[in-house]
């Protein structure tokens, strides 16, 4: 029943949170939100496999604990890839 | 470490800083201090020097802010983005903004100002994010009591020198700092080489402080512990220059630089650190060398080159007649000091690794012996 299979259960908060999140800090453009995809070939898995890896997270492509905690950390404004 | 798209950096070794205005979670000596430490923390590995400038156009303009503020990137309340700087060039180039719905500290609890702006100068000065955990540029905030004076990770030093180069090895115009190094070296208790930065009494325990630690010597264990400053006080700086109790007032005053700090056994007290020259020093003191409270005569002696100030711990004034020459009213006891305890009816002189033992009545040196030798060296 949810978009990433195997993801910890959602609720819409933590969907906007990383939706913004990935925004703001990951260049992931608004008009690539296709969280209906097939998970593997999903841009929105890509950009979470991508913040993953760069904050030292275990690469799943998911919204697991661990990167949805990693989430909610105070961190710089700065973004993280592009300028 | 990465850098900014281009790779931009500051054309110039001299680059100018101003604080444009302040939170009000904190002194503004304090986020003054804050800042000028977290620029230090690039100094010391880099040729850059860093001025500070009142008013006008400098390259870093550093403000506090919230909400939408006018370049934007919105802040957004309490957590998530606590700041952000952007890359060196003109207008807002350089700038870092920090967001005053923070609750800025300089401790463990809330936000810590210095660790917050060391990472966001290293942006103001070309550095982008870095995926290494240990890394002062890493993106995500983590405060830990080790964090607290800040070491740049090898990486960091990488990043910064890839854009600036080392800070030249010998350079008359600079003044010596102590060197940033990614594995700092943890003095030993028994070095017949050891010196210490300051000394003081708390409530009956005698500290003496080298580098980021310190020794603890108490009544009722003559075994002394090993200590991180920055374990028992995470707000004071490493590398003081003197240190006294005023224990009429259950209080140690610590000093370094310009500055000092007041703290009751583990405490800092709020509305420090103070300027110096607040005590009644004059302009051209820029720093204390050692520091001691005779408590017979509630005075406190000052020792700074090759004089001394006293100071009336009742009447909070510096004595008239100040400063005289050490050698006049201390014979024997060459300068320069670096700290002095009050013990047992004599004075201890610490200067180097050797400890002079100073009799007031007699007015001389009773005893020459290695500093260390509090510690059962």
């Amino acid at each position: 029943a949810y978009p990433l299979h195997g993801a910890v259960r959602q609720d819409h908060s933590t969907m906007d949170l990383a939706q913004q999140y990935l925004e703001k800090y990951y260049n992931f453009r608004k008009n690539e939100k296709q969280f209906f995809k097939r998970k593997d070939s999903s841009p929105v898995v890509k950009k979470i496999e991508e913040m993953q890896k760069f904050l030292g997270l275990e690469m799943t492509g998911k919204l697991d604990s661990n990167t949805v905690e990693m989430m909610h950390k105070p961190r710089c404004g700065v973004p993280d890839v592009g300028g | 470490f990465s850098t900014f798209p281009g790779s931009p950096k500051w054309r110039k070794n001299h680059i100018s800083y101003r604080i444009v205005n302040y939170t009000l979670d904190l002194p503004r000596e304090s986020v003054d201090s804050a800042i000028e430490r977290a620029l230090k923390v690039w100094e010391e590995v880099t040729p850059l020097t860093f001025s500070r400038i009142s008013e006008g156009e400098a390259d870093i303009m550093i403000s506090f802010a919230v909400g939408e503020h006018g370049d934007f990137y919105p802040f957004d309340g309490v957590g998530q983005s606590l700041a952000h700087a952007y890359p060196p060039g003109p207008g807002f180039y350089g700038d870092a903004h920090f967001d005053d719905d923070e609750k800025w500290s300089l401790g463990p609890s809330g936000t810590n100002l210095f660790l917050v702006a060391a990472h966001e100068l290293g942006h103001s000065l070309g550095l982008f994010h870095s995926n290494n955990k240990e890394s002062l540029m890493y993106p995500v905030y983590r405060f830990s009591t080790s964090q607290a004076n800040i070491r740049l990770s090898q990486d960091d030093i990488e990043g910064i020198q890839s854009l600036y180069g080392a800070r030249p090895s010998s350079d008359a115009t600079v003044v010596p700092v102590p060197s940033v190094s990614p594995k700092p070296e943890t003095p030993v208790k028994c070095d017949p080489a050891l010196s210490f930065d300051a000394v003081t009494m708390l409530r009956g325990e005698f500290l003496f402080f080298k580098d980021r630690h310190f020794w603890r010597r108490t009544q009722w264990n003559p075994e002394p512990e090993f200590h991180l400053i920055s374990a028992f006080w995470p707000s004071l700086p490493s590398g003081l220059d003197a240190a006294y109790e005023a224990n009429n007032k259950d209080r140690v005053l610590i000093f370094k630089g310009s500055q000092f700090w007041a703290v009751r056994g583990n405490e800092v007290q709020a509305g420090y650190p103070k300027r110096i020259h607040t005590l009644g020093f004059p302009p051209t003191v820029k720093k204390i060398d050692a520091a001691v409270f005779e408590k017979e005569k509630k005075k406190t002696y000052f020792f700074v080159g090759d004089k001394y100030w006293r100071f009336d711990e009742t009447r909070q004034l510096m004595d008239k007649g100040f400063p005289r020459l050490i050698t006049d009213d201390f014979p024997g006891i060459e300068p320069q000091v670096d700290a002095v305890l009050h013990a047992f009816g004599f004075f201890y002189f610490f200067r180097g690794s050797s400890q002079f033992e100073f009799d007031p009545n007699a007015r001389t040196v009773t005893h020459t012996l290695k500093s260390n030798s509090w510690l059962l060296c």
